[in-house]
C-alpha cells in the first residue's frame, strides 16, 4: 500500500523550497547547511 | 549480474559526510588565541533569528569585520529591516532621521543618520544630504 | 593509469607526481593563501601542464588518479567492513581544478575566455568519467571488488558542483554551459551502464546545486535534460526490478530515494511533473501505483484545487476544467512508429473504415499475445486529445461523447483485448485523471462511459479494481481520479452499489464501504 511519504524526512507542509535544504535521496532529515547567499561586490571593502 | 553490482554500490552506500562541504573557515590573519578559546564561529550566529537580537553596533561590527561571510550577509539584512540603507559609493549605511523633504524619481533629500566606521565608530546626523538612488545598494 | 601509459606517459608521470604532493602540501596547510596558490598555478602554466593538449593530458590523468589512489587506498582490507575514504586529497584535486578554470587568464586571446574555461572543465570531467568507468570495470569483471567506490567520486562531482554552480562573477560568462557538462557527464555513468555507481548518480542528480538549478534556467532550457536523466537514466533502469512483486534491499533504498526526489520535485516544481508525467507514467511500472499517483497529484502552483469532496461539486462548471494541460511528450510518435497513425487519423476523422477497429487489436499486441503498454498509452492519448479539439471545433460538447469514432475505439479496445491488454488500456486513462483541465474531465467521462455501456460485469470490475487501487495506497491520491470514483459510486445512473463484485467477499465489501465513507 506504498509508503507513508510524509515519514521521509522531508517538510512537505513547508512553505519554503524543499530544495535548498535536501541533503540526498538517503538522508531522512533536510541538510543543516548554509543556505546559498549572494553578497553583493559594494560589500567588499 | 547487475543486482550483484547494486549490492555492492549498497555495500560503499554514499554518506552524508560525503556531501559536506570541507568547513573552510581560514582566519585572515590568524593570531594565536588559546585552544581554549573558540576557532571557528560557533554556529548559533549561522541563525538569521539570533540577529535579530543584536543592537545595531554589533551588526555593523560583523557587517565591517566577517567581510564574505554568511554573518555578513545576515547582518546587512538585519539593518534593512531595521531600514537602514546601504550607500554603494560612501560604503556606508544611512537611515531617515525624518521624512524626507524633497522626494523625486532619481533621489530623496533630508536629514539622515549614518554610520561613520572610519574615524569615529558611531553614528552620526547629516542634514541636507541627497541619496541618490542609483548608489542605493 | 600506468597500464595505459606509454613511455611520454611515464616520463610525464615522474614530474607530474611531484608536483600533486607539492599541491597537496600547499592545499593542506592551515592558513592556505591566495599568494601560495597563485605561485603554483603560474608554474603549472609556465611548464605547459595546461595547455590542451597531450602533456596537459597526462596532468590531468595522472593527478586525478593520484588524488583517487591516495583517497581510497586508506580503505580497509576487511571485505566485509565498508571502506573508508580520505577526502583529503579529493577536496585538493577539486580545488585545483575550480582554481584552474577561474584563473584562465581574462586576457586569453579573442575573447575565447569561456571557451577556454569550458574546455578545461569538460576535460577535466572526461578524465574523472574515464577513471571511474575503468575502475568499475575492474569491480565487475576482475572481481575486485574494493576497485570501486562510488563514495570518492561522489565527493569529486560534489564539490565541484557546490564550487562552480554557487554565484561567482569568476563563473558566470560559463553558465548554464557548466549544468550542461555536468548533464552530460551524469548521462554517461547513469546506472543502466555503472549499476555500481547508481546510489552516487542519484545523489548528484537531484543535488541541491544541480537538479534546482537546472529547473530553474530560463524558458525551462534544463528541463528536457533532467526529464532525460530521470527517465532514461533513472526509471528505466529502475523498471525491471520494480516490476517484480518482491524488492531487493538496493532496489528498495533505490526506489525510496526516488519518491523523495520525486516529493522535492511535486513540492518545488509540480510543473515539471505536469508537463512531463506521460514520460514519467511510461516510464514507471504498473505496479508502482503511488510512484505514479504522486507525479499525477502535480498540480500548477497557481491553481487552487476545488474540495473533490464538496458536495455536488458542478465539475463541468469549474473554468479550468475547459483549459488544455500541456504534455510535452511527442506520444503520438509511438503510433507512427508502429505505423498506424495515419490509418487512426483518417478513422477519426471519416469514422470509417470500420476494418481498422478489428486491426487495432493487432497494432497494441506483440506476436507473443504481451501487449505493448507504450503504444496502448500512446493510443489513449491521441485518440482523447483528438476528441477534445473535435468537440471543441464543432462545440458539441457532451453529445460528442457517446457515439463518436473516439468513443468507438475505446469501446472496440475494451471488447478486444484480453484482462492484461484491458489493465492496461484502462490504466492508461486513469493516468489522464489529474488537476482540473480538459483532458481530465474528458477521460473521467469516458470512464465512466464505459463503466456505464459494459455489457460485461468483469469489465465493471476492473474499472473499478483500476481506481480502487489507486485509492487504497497511501497518499497523495489525484484530483481527477477522486471525483470520477465519487461519481461513479454516487451517481445512480452507473447503479454501483448493485453490482456483485462489492459485495464478493466481506473484505471487499468492508473495502468498499470505508473507500466510500472516505470519499464522502
Amino acid at each position: 500500500l506504498g509508503t507513508d511519504l510524509t515519514t521521509l524526512g522531508l517538510n512537505l507542509n513547508s512553505s519554503d523550497c524543499l530544495y535548498a535544504t535536501f541533503a540526498s535521496p538517503w538522508a531522512d532529515a533536510p541538510a543543516q547547511c548554509d543556505p546559498e547567499f549572494n553578497l553583493p561586490q559594494c560589500y567588499y571593502m | 549480474h547487475v543486482l550483484q553490482m547494486l549490492n555492492l554500490s549498497l555495500l560503499n552506500m554514499p554518506e552524508p559526510s560525503d556531501s559536506e562541504r570541507p568547513k573552510t573557515y581560514v582566519p585572515r590573519n590568524p593570531y594565536p588565541t588559546p585552544s581554549s578559546f573558540p576557532q571557528t564561529p560557533a554556529s548559533v550566529f549561522d541563525a538569521p533569528a539570533v540577529f535579530e537580537k543584536f543592537d545595531v553596533d554589533t551588526l555593523f561590527f560583523i557587517f565591517y569585520y566577517q567581510q564574505g561571510t554568511y554573518q555578513q550577509y545576515l547582518a546587512a539584512r538585519e539593518l534593512k529591516k531595521q531600514s537602514w540603507r546601504y550607500h554603494k559609493k560612501y560604503l556606508t549605511w544611512f537611515q531617515r532621521h525624518e521624512e524626507p523633504k524633497v522626494t523625486a524619481d532619481e533621489y530623496e533629500q533630508g536629514t539622515y543618520v549614518y554610520f561613520d566606521y572610519e574615524t569615529g565608530w558611531c553614528q552620526r546626523i547629516k542634514s541636507e544630504f541627497t541619496f541618490e538612488y542609483g548608489f542605493l545598494e | 593509469v600506468d597500464g595505459e601509459l606509454d613511455a611520454a606517459g611515464l616520463r610525464a608521470r615522474e614530474q607530474v607526481l611531484p608536483l600533486w604532493l607539492e599541491w597537496l602540501g600547499i592545499y593542506q596547510q592551515q592558513n592556505q593563501s591566495d599568494k601560495a596558490y597563485a605561485a603554483y598555478l603560474n608554474t603549472l602554466h609556465q611548464n605547459g601542464w595546461m595547455r590542451h593538449n597531450e602533456r596537459g593530458e597526462h596532468f590531468l590523468r595522472i593527478s586525478c588518479h593520484a588524488a583517487l589512489s591516495a583517497a581510497t587506498d586508506a580503505a580497509t582490507t576487511d571485505a566485509a567492513a565498508k571502506p573508508a575514504i580520505a577526502f583529503a586529497p579529493l577536496d585538493a584535486f577539486s580545488k585545483l581544478i575550480l582554481l584552474l578554470i577561474k584563473s584562465v587568464p581574462a586576457e586569453t586571446a579573442d575573447g575565447a575566455r569561456p571557451k577556454v574555461q569550458l574546455q578545461l572543465l569538460t576535460r577535466v570531467l572526461s578524465v574523472t568519467i574515464h577513471h571511474l568507468i575503468r575502475q568499475h570495470q575492474a569491480m565487475q569483471y576482475e572481481q575486485r571488488p574494493h576497485a570501486f567506490n562510488q563514495r570518492a567520486y561522489l565527493r569529486l562531482f560534489g564539490s565541484w558542483l557546490f564550487d562552480l554552480n554557487a554565484p561567482d562573477p569568476a563563473l558566470d560568462a560559463i553558465q548554464p554551459q557548466i549544468l550542461y557538462a555536468f548533464c552530460s557527464a551524469f548521462n554517461a555513468l547513469k546506472p543502466s551502464r555503472l549499476p555500481g555507481f547508481a546510489f552516487a548518480w542519484l545523489e548528484l542528480v537531484s543535488h541541491r546545486m544541480f537538479m534546482p538549478k537546472l529547473l530553474l534556467l530560463k524558458g525551462h532550457k534544463g528541463w528536457p535534460l533532467l526529464q532525460q536523466l530521470l527517465v532514461n537514466g533513472l526509471f528505466a533502469f529502475l523498471q525491471p526490478f520494480l516490476a517484480a512483486a518482491e524488492l531487493s534491499p538496493p532496489v528498495r533504498v533505490l526506489y525510496r530515494g526516488a519518491l523523495r526526489v520525486l516529493l522535492v520535485l511535486l513540492h518545488d516544481f509540480p510543473e515539471f511533473l505536469c508537463d512531463y508525467h506521460f514520460f514519467f507514467c511510461d516510464a514507471i511500472p504498473p505496479s508502482c501505483i503511488q510512484m505514479r499517483n504522486l507525479i499525477l497529484s502535480a498540480f500548477p502552483r497557481n491553481m487552487r484545487l476545488p474540495d473533490p469532496f464538496t458536495p455536488n461539486l458542478k465539475v463541468d462548471l469549474l473554468p479550468e476544467i475547459a483549459q488544455p494541460p500541456r504534455i510535452l511528450a511527442p506520444f503520438s510518435n509511438a503510433l507512427a512508429r508502429n505505423g498506424f497513425l495515419h490509418e487512426l487519423d483518417a478513422f477519426l476523422t471519416n469514422h470509417s473504415p470500420y476494418s481498422f477497429l478489428r486491426e487495432l487489436r493487432g497494432h497494441v499486441q506483440n506476436a507473443d499475445g504481451t501487449h505493448k503498454a507504450g503504444v496502448i498509452s500512446a493510443l489513449v492519448l491521441h485518440v482523447g486529445a483528438h476528441a477534445i479539439a473535435s468537440m471543441q471545433s464543432t462545440h458539441a460538447a457532451s453529445a460528442g461523447l457517446a457515439h463518436s469514432a473516439h468513443m468507438e475505439i475505446y469501446q472496440q479496445l475494451t471488447a478486444d483485448l484480453n484482462a492484461e491488454g484491458r489493465y492496461l488500456f484502462l490504466n492508461a486513462i486513469a493516468n489522464q485523471l489529474r488537476y482540473p483541465n480538459n483532458q481530465t474531465h474528458y477521460f473521467s467521462c469516458v470512464l465512466l462511459y464505459l463503466f456505464s455501456e459494459a455489457a460485461d460485469e468483469r469489465v465493471q470490475e476492473q474499472i473499478t479494481r483500476v481506481l480502487v487501487e489507486r485509492l487504497i495506497v497511501h497518499r497523495p491520491h489525484p484530483w481527477g481520479l477522486l471525483i470520477t470514483f465519487i461519481e461513479l459510486i454516487k451517481n445512480p445512473r452507473y447503479s454501483f452499489w448493485s453490482k456483485t463484485f462489492t459485495r464478493c467477499a466481506p473484505e471487499i465489501e468492508r473495502l468498499f464501504e470505508s473507500v466510500a465513507r472516505s470519499c464522502m
